[in-house]
C-alpha cells in the first residue's frame, strides 16, 4: 500500500511541478510528506515558489495565487487518472491578467487531450476557446447564441 | 467519453423551449451576464449525471429545478428535462453504442425517471455505467463556482487523502 | 426596542431599495420579516427583483447577482451609521462588466461623502478612481507607485 | 475622520523600507498583479487599528507579519512598523489635534507598542478612542477578500442581528 500511495505521489509531484511552471513562467511547486518515514501518519504539505520569490507554504500565498496552485494541482492529480471533461466555472475570477493568459494558453494545449467547458466572465479568456455560447437572459427565461473561432 | 450535446428543457432559467448545446471535443467557453444561467448549465450537467443532492445544484428540493414560469403566460411546467449525449467512441462507457445519451426528467413530486439510449432505467444503472468509464457528478474534473481554492485551502492531511482516494 | 429596531429596519430598507436600484439600473430590492408582529422571534429576509426578473429570495440568485445585493446591503447598513472610511478588497471579483460599471459610477458618487480604498484587478474599476496605486513585487519585496487621475 | 497616510515598515512583503500611501478622502484604487502585496495593505490597516487575532491578519502568530527578509543580504528584521494617519478635522477621535497619527510596532518575540501621536500608550486607549469615533477593525467598512457575498448567505436571523447590532 506505501508503494502504490508513493508512486502517486510522485507521479502526481513530477505533474504539479510541469503544470505550475506553465501557470507561472517558471515557478516551481512540490508536495513535501510531513512523516516521510510514515506517510500515512502525517499529511501532506504543499509547498510553492512564485518566480522571484522566496519559497513559502501554499496557505500562505495571496488569493489569486491559491487559485494558480489549485488549478495546477487539479491538473496534476488528473493526469494520474484523466478525466473525458473538465467543467470550470469561473475559476479566473481571481487571477489578473497574466495567469489568466496563461491559463487559457494550457487550457488550448490541454484541450487536444480531453474537453473542457470553461464558464468565464473575462473576455481574454472567452477569446481563445474554439467555440463561445453566450448565455443571455430575456423575460426570466435563459437562451443562447453560439459563435466557432476556429 | 466527451459532451456532444446537453439539453435543457424547463431546467431552472431554461424555461418554454428545448436548448441545444452542442459542443466538441475540445475547449468550449460559456460567458454571459451575471445570473444569465451559465451556472445553472454546470448544474444540468451534474443533475443528469446522478446527483443526489439538491443542494448541490442550489435547489432545497428537486421540484423546484422546474423552471418556474415567468408570470406571464400559462402556469409553470410539470416537468424538467436534461439530455446528455456522451461520444463513446473509445467504449469507455460499456454501453454498444458510439453515441450513448443519458437523460433524466424531474416531476412536481420530486421523483425522477432515467433512460440510457432511449430506455427507462434506474438512477442506481446510470451511475455504475459511468463509473466505470470514469465519470461522477463528485469528481475533480467538475470546479463549482467559487471553489476553486478549496483545493489549496485544506489541511495536509486532507490532501493525503485526495491522493489516496486516487489509488 | 421593538420601535428602535422597526426604525432601523425601515430605514435600511430604503437605503436598500435605493441601492440595489442603482446597482442594477432598475433593479429591485427590500428585507421582509418573518414574523412582521414579533420581529425578534423569527429572522429577515432579502428579496430582490433583477430588472426583468421574477422576485427571489436573495439566496436563491446567481453569484454576480448576490455579490451585488451584499453591496447595496452594506451601502444600506452603513448609511444608518456611515463609516468614515471604507476598505474593499476584490468586491468586483465575480461582476460583469455591468455591475463592475455601475458599482464604479456609485463608488464616485459616494466618495464625496465617505473614502474608498478599494482593491481590483479590474482596469475598468482602477481608471474610474482619482488616485491609483500599482503594487508591484521586486525580488520578494513589494513597492508601489501612484498615479492620480483627477 | 479619513485616512491621510499608511506608512509600512517591513510590515509582511514590504521590507527594507518605508512605504508610505497617502490617501485623499475620495476614492483610490489599490491594483497590482498577484502576490504583488495588495491585501497585505488591508493586513496592514487592520494591524494598526489593532487587531487582536493574527490569523485575521493571514499570519499564525504576530510575529509572522515581520518582513522575513529576501534571503539575500542581512538577517530578518526585528520588528515591522506600521504608522496609520487619520485627518481628524471633524473632531471625531476624542483628541485635540487635526491629525491623530497611530503607530503600531510588533516585536519579534510577539509583543506589540502602540503609540498615538508619538505618545506610547495601550492597545486598549486605541480601540476606546477609535470606537468613539466609529472605527473599528471589525466593522462592515472593512471588506476581506472573497468575503464580500457572506452579507447574502447569513441567515435570516443571522441578518436580524446585523441590524440589532447596528442600534
Ligand atoms: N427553477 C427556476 N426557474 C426560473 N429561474 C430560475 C430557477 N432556478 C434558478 N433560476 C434563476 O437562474 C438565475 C441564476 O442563474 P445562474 O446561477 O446560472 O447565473 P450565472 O450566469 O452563473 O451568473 P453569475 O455570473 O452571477 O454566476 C437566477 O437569477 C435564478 O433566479
Ligand atoms: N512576513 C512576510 N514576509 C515577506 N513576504 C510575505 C510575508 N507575509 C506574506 N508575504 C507575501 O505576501 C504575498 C501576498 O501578498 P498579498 O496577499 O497582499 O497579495 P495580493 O496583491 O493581495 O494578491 P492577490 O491579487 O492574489 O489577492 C505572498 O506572496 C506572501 O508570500
Ligand atoms: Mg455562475
Ligand atoms: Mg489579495
Amino acid at each position: 500500500k506505501k508503494k502504490a500511495f508513493m508512486d502517486a505521489f510522485n507521479q502526481i509531484n513530477e505533474s504539479l511541478s510541469y503544470y505550475f511552471g506553465k501557470l507561472t513562467g517558471g515557478g516551481k511547486a512540490y508536495m513535501k510528506l510531513e512523516n516521510p518515514d510514515d506517510p500515512f501518519s502525517g499529511g501532506v504539505d504543499m509547498i510553492v515558489q512564485f518566480p522571484n520569490k522566496p519559497e513559502i507554504l501554499v496557505s500562505g500565498a495571496s488569493g489569486g495565487e491559491r487559485s494558480v496552485a489549485s488549478v495546477a494541482f487539479l491538473f496534476a492529480i488528473q493526469k494520474l487518472n484523466p478525466a473525458s471533461f473538465y467543467l470550470l466555472d469561473e475559476v479566473d475570477a481571481h487571477l489578473d491578467s497574466f495567469h489568466v493568459a496563461k491559463l487559457s494558453e494550457l487550457l488550448v494545449e490541454e484541450s487536444s487531450k480531453s474537453q473542457f467547458l470553461v464558464i468565464t466572465l473575462k473576455p481574454e479568456m472567452a477569446s481563445r476557446a474554439q467555440k463561445i455560447y453566450g448565455v443571455y437572459e430575456r423575460n426570466g427565461v435563459s437562451n443562447i447564441v453560439s459563435a466557432t473561432i476556429k | 467519453p466527451y459532451i456532444k450535446k446537453i439539453e435543457l428543457r424547463n431546467f431552472k432559467s431554461f424555461g418554454l423551449k428545448n436548448t441545444v448545446i452542442s459542443l466538441d471535443r475540445g475547449f468550449t467557453a460559456i460567458t454571459g451576464p451575471n445570473g444569465s444561467g451559465k451556472t445553472n448549465i454546470v448544474d444540468a450537467v451534474l443533475f443528469g449525471l446522478g446527483e443526489t443532492s439538491s443542494r448541490r445544484l442550489r435547489a432545497d428540493s428537486f421540484s423546484k429545478l422546474i423552471f418556474n414560469g415567468n408570470g406571464k403566460s400559462k402556469s409553470k411546467p410539470r416537468s424538467a428535462r436534461v439530455v446528455i449525449q456522451f461520444d463513446n467512441s473509445d467504449g469507455k462507457i460499456p454501453i454498444d453504442t458510439k453515441t450513448v445519451t443519458i437523460s433524466r426528467i424531474v416531476y412536481v413530486n420530486g421523483q425522477s425517471e432515467y433512460r440510457i439510449n432511449g430506455r427507462k432505467t434506474s438512477r442506481g444503472r446510470i451511475l455504475e455505467l459511468l463509473s466505470i468509464a470514469g465519470i461522477n457528478p463528485s469528481g475533480h474534473n467538475i470546479v463549482p463556482q467559487g471553489t476553486i481554492t478549496k483545493l489549496t485551502d485544506i489541511s495536509p492531511v486532507e490532501r493525503r487523502k485526495i491522493i489516496e482516494d486516487l489509488i
